[in-house]
């Protein structure tokens, strides 16, 4: 049950454009656009429009001189795995990658080229081998993979050197950061794309996990396993780890952040001492098994400093957690912990509410720069210099034009967050006035009503 | 929830993991936006997709096809104002309102509930085999002063936040409770008056639950719903 597509490299909201165009673009589904770039030789990637079902089949990869590529909605670039990676699987029989010196560093010769050697493995020849210019290649399949004639008159030919995809990039800790190409399981098993629910349906869509590289369908650790794994494309077998070398010295996590009396974002690099859940529940060391059997074993994973029974988060849960000396209850969260702060230092202050602050600092409590408040753009604002023309809003400096109880504010430059406290404090002995409604002038009209069930059912008896 | 009852909460939403697990609650206060505590989610600037707010079911794990459910992914977050602990979700499409699902009234700016009004807290959060853990509990809880709570916290307990429950042992919020809805029943309709944060503990005795104080930053809330 192997999907064509399984041969390709995807780019999502990709268009490419190439030198020369492909005659036509034709209706069809994307797999059925796979299969037909896959039968045509000249055919290495193909961009297919979501909205109207194109397939329009291309002559080159985005890595080839000459190509652009576009932002687009509706269009996604498949690419053939082939010409985008520069490992080999097996022998390297299918490689076609742009390496063009030999292992002692010989430039090769072209295929095309009999000089300084004669041989007879040309493009014309044998067209479905690949040899374009002077690219490793393998075309008699030899057991050292890809090779080349050299120009150098002393060698004829050598080998190129070129890595297998399971030992090009390695393992780190337990492979969570792993975003090599190695696409089969340890079994031989070929690896299911993630993007596809069949044959096996699972909750892991690229879309949904953006952070985890679930690319075509390589083995990846979205769900913090011992090693990368894959579903695979046999029906009878779901899922299977893959086979890929660890890497040698000491493991560590890329670009983690350690903290300690508090933590930051989901927790991962917490190294603290609490040991108890925000339940009250005594954590369970992590390098035992009773009263909870599990597999996060400090061995098991040595980037998480499962020291002791302490808080941490060995698998990216929504905070730390522990299991816990409680029977009845396996995990559960070390909510109680306080987060390390993340805003930036105040760099001035207000008083009152701030909404006569006039001062220059004009970026959020997070650091954001603020979008100027005459600018549409990446907010439309609603408050501008016409609807509050007495309010100072100058150009993108902290202001509170419409009262803000919690101070001076501003439209940011970034565009997934509209709107943000600035980076100001209230001044030494200024509390912040407390803004107060008449409850009496309050009123509700559809919330906070609802059906009694128990009542009712009352009644009906 | 420890020592409450099963029972209907139309505006309580379980708030689930990309993997589906319910891990904090929440309150629906208008069609498209849900208020929580900040604690629950990682961050405020991180992508939240493929988590989701589930609603119109009182069981923690409904049946796929249950044709009340409602499960509507969340695709925005934003945080509140500096020490308010308290994050607005915005969905991605609106909410459905019918008998299982209804907003809860937002209570006047500033507003201080009354010390003795009686509340409740809702949530599918742990019981501690003091009820059923698949159901949604609700407990009733009445009000303290900040004044009488904070002899229990040390002076710990800011007005930006408010205390409810009784200094008896076992009753309160507990794991994944937080983030529900501290509601009072005012002119005849429901009221978020506050938030459930984490404490230490749960259903302590001399330990009143912790809330935020939801009338503090009402204007904020609204201004978010509004830009």
């Amino acid at each position: 049950q192997r999907s064509s597509l399984n041969d390709y490299h995807r780019s999502k909201g990709v268009r490419l454009q190439g030198p020369t165009d492909w005659p036509q673009e034709e209706p069809f589904s994307e797999e059925e656009c796979a299969s037909q770039c896959t039968r045509i030789l000249q055919c290495r990637a193909f961009n297919y429009n979501l909205q109207s079902k194109q397939c329009k089949l291309l002559y080159w990869t985005s890595r080839e001189q000459g190509t652009q590529r576009h932002r687009h909605n509706h269009i996604d670039l498949y690419e053939k795995k082939d010409y985008m990676q520069e490992c080999i699987m097996d022998r390297g029989f299918a490689y076609r990658g742009r390496v063009s010196k030999t292992k002692s560093g010989k430039l090769c010769q072209k295929w095309t080229s009999s000089v300084p050697h004669e041989h007879r493995n040309t493009p014309a020849d044998f067209p479905e081998k690949g040899l374009d210019l002077n690219y490793c290649r393998n075309p008699d399949n030899h057991e050292n993979g890809p090779w080349c004639y050299t120009t150098d008159w002393n060698t004829r030919l050598e080998d190129c050197g070129i890595a297998r995809c399971d030992q090009d990039v390695c393992l780190l800790c337990n492979g969570e950061d792993y975003n090599g190409f190695v696409d089969r399981t340890e079994s031989g098993r070929e690896c299911q794309r993630w993007d596809l629910s069949y044959p096996h349906s699972h909750k892991y869509q690229p879309e949904k996990y953006a952070e985890k590289n679930l690319d075509d369908n390589y083995c990846r650790n979205p769900d913090g396993s011992l090693r990368p794994w894959c579903y695979t494309v046999d029906p009878n077998v779901e899922r299977e780890y893959c086979n890929i070398r660890k890497c040698a010295g000491q493991h560590k996590l890329k670009e983690l952040e350690i903290t300690k009396p508090c933590f930051k974002h989901n927790g991962v690099g917490y190294r603290g001492t609490v040991a108890q859940t925000s339940a009250s529940n005594t954590c369970q060391r992590w390098d035992q098994q009773h009263p909870h059997a599990h597999e996060f074993t400090p061995e098991n994973y040595p980037c998480k400093g499962l020291d002791e029974n302490y808080c941490r988060n060995p698998d990216g849960s929504e905070a730390p957690w522990c299991f816990t000396t409680d029977e009845g209850i396996r995990t559960a969260f070390c909510f109680q912990l306080q987060r390390c702060d993340d805003d930036i230092e105040p760099e001035d202050c207000y008083t009152g509410n701030g909404t006569k602050y006039r001062g220059f600092v004009s970026k959020t409590r997070k650091g954001i720069p603020c979008q100027r408040w005459n600018s549409n753009t990446p907010h439309q604002p609603r408050v501008t210099p016409t609807t509050h023309p007495n309010a100072g809003l100058r150009e993108n400096y902290c202001r509170n034009p419409d009262g803000d109880s919690h101070g001076p504010w501003c439209y940011t430059t970034n565009p997934k967050v509209q709107w943000d406290y600035c980076a100001i404090r209230t001044c030494e002995g200024h509390a912040k006035p407390t803004n107060k409604e008449d409850p009496e002038l309050v009123t509700f009209d559809s919330c906070g009503r609802r059906e009694d069930r128990e009542i009712s059912n009352k009644k009906s008896r | 929830m420890i020592g409450g009852r099963p029972g209907n909460s139309p505006w309580t939403v379980s708030l689930r993991n990309r993997e589906g697990t319910h891990f904090c609650g929440g309150s629906l206060v208008s069609r498209n936006w849900i208020i929580s505590t900040k604690q629950c989610f990682s961050s405020c600037y991180t992508e939240h997709r493929g988590y989701e707010a589930w609603m119109g079911t009182v069981l923690k794990n409904p049946m796929p096809n249950d044709p009340e459910k409602q499960a509507i992914p969340i695709q925005n977050v934003v945080c509140g104002p500096k020490g308010s602990n308290l994050i607005m979700l915005e969905l991605e499409r609106p909410a459905t309102l019918n008998a299982r699902v209804a907003l809860i009234c937002l209570p006047p700016q500033g507003y201080i509930v009354p010390e003795a009004t009686t509340c409740e807290i809702a949530g599918w959060g742990e019981t501690q085999g003091t009820g059923d853990d698949n159901v949604l509990n609700i407990l009733s809880v009445p009000v303290m002063s900040n004044k009488k709570c904070n002899q229990h916290y040390r002076s710990h307990v800011p007005e930006t936040e408010m205390c409810a429950g009784t200094l008896e042992r076992g009753a309160g919020a507990c794991e994944r409770d937080y983030g529900g809805p501290l509601a009072c029943f005012t002119h005849e309709c429901w009221v978020l008056e506050g938030v459930i944060i984490p404490g230490r503990g749960c259903g302590r005795a001399r330990q009143p639950g912790i809330f935020v104080r939801v009338a503090v930053f009402v204007d904020w809330i609204k201004k978010v719903m509004a830009l």
